[in-house]
C-alpha cells in the first residue's frame, strides 16, 4: 500500500515496539554483568533514579497534553526505558571493545550520564509518536498537534532539568549504538544537536561557560596557540 | 536520503565524553 504519513509513523512505531523487548523494562543479564564488574554497583542508584524521573515525566506529560493523557505518559516512559537499557548495552560492548576494560564504575555512577541517556531514549519515543501529528496537518487531530508541539524538543531538558550541553553529549553515540533508528528520528536528533549548538548551550547558566573558563586556566600555563578563524 | 555526519574519532566514545577512563 502507498505510504501515507500515518502509515509511516504508525510504522515506526510499530518498529519501536517490535524491536525492545516486553521484558526489557529491566536491565538484562548482559547488562547486570557490566553492573556487577563496576566497582561500585549502579544498579540500585539506577533503578531509583528511574523511579524518581518516572515519577517526574507522567505528571509533566499530563500537564502538557491533558490530564487524561496520563497513562499515556507512563507507556511512553516504560518504552522510553527499554530503549535507555538497550542503548546502554550496546554503548557498553562498543567502549569494552574500544577501550578493552569491563569495568566502567565511573560512567555507570554518573548520574548526569544516566539522565542525558534517558531523556535521549524519551526523545526518540515522543518523536516517533508525534511524526503523526506533526505531519497530520491537523485533519481531526487538533489535540495531538498541539500535545505535539508542547512536548517538543527541548521539553524533556525541562522535565529532567538537563542541561543542553550534557543532552548534546550523548547523541551520536546514541545514533552509533541503535542502528535501527529511522532516517526521519535520526535527522530529528540531528535537529536538536544544530538547536543546541546554535542557541540553547549559549543560554546563561549553561555548563559549557564554566568547562570553557576551566580550559581557559589550564591552557593559560601552556603556550598560547594561534587563534584559529 | 539523510546521512548523520559523525564527529567522533574511532578512538572516542561516550566515557571520555563524561569525563571517565
Amino acid at each position: 500500500p502507498p505510504q501515507t504519513p500515518i502509515r509511516a509513523a504508525m510504522n515506526s512505531i510499530k518498529l519501536l515496539r517490535g524491536d525492545l523487548p516486553s521484558s526489557g523494562d529491566q536491565p538484562s543479564s548482559k547488562l547486570t554483568t557490566y553492573f556487577k564488574n563496576c566497582t561500585v554497583d549502579p544498579s540500585q542508584g539506577i533503578q531509583k533514579r528511574l523511579e524518581m524521573l518516572g515519577q517526574v515525566f507522567s505528571p509533566k506529560f499530563g500537564e502538557a497534553v491533558g490530564p487524561h493523557c496520563i497513562a499515556y505518559g507512563r507507556e511512553r516512559f516504560n518504552l522510553g526505558v527499554r530503549l535507555y537499557y538497550k542503548v546502554m548495552e550496546s554503548m557498553l560492548e562498543s567502549e569494552e571493545k574500544r577501550l578493552s576494560v569491563q569495568n566502567f564504575s565511573k560512567l555507570l555512577n554518573d548520574s548526569t550520564f544516566h539522565t542525558s541517556l534517558l531523556a535521549c531514549a524519551l526523545e526518540v519515543v515522543m518523536a516517533t509518536y508525534e511524526e503523526s501529528s506533526f505531519k497530520n496537518g491537523g485533519g481531526g487531530h487538533g489535540e495531538g498537534e498541539q500535545a505535539g508541539r508542547d512536548l517538543c524538543f527541548p521539553w524533556i531538558l525541562n522535565v529532567f532539568d538537563l542541561s543542553a550541553f550534557d543532552f548534546y553529549k550523548v547523541i551520536e553515540s546514541f545514533i552509533k549504538a541503535e542502528p535501527t533508528l529511522s532516517k526521519e528520528i535520526i535527522k530529528h536528533l540531528e535537529t536538536c544537536e544544530n538547536l543546541i549548538m546554535e542557541k540553547i548551550a549559549w543560554r546563561t547558566g549553561s555548563p559549557l561557560f564554566e568547562l570553557l573558563k576551566r580550559e581557559q586556566e589550564a591552557g593559560a600555563t601552556e603556550q598560547a596557540e594561534t587563534p584559529a578563524s | 536520503s539523510h546521512d548523520y555526519h559523525f564527529g567522533l574519532e574511532e578512538h572516542e566514545g561516550i566515557s571520555e565524553l563524561f569525563d571517565c577512563d
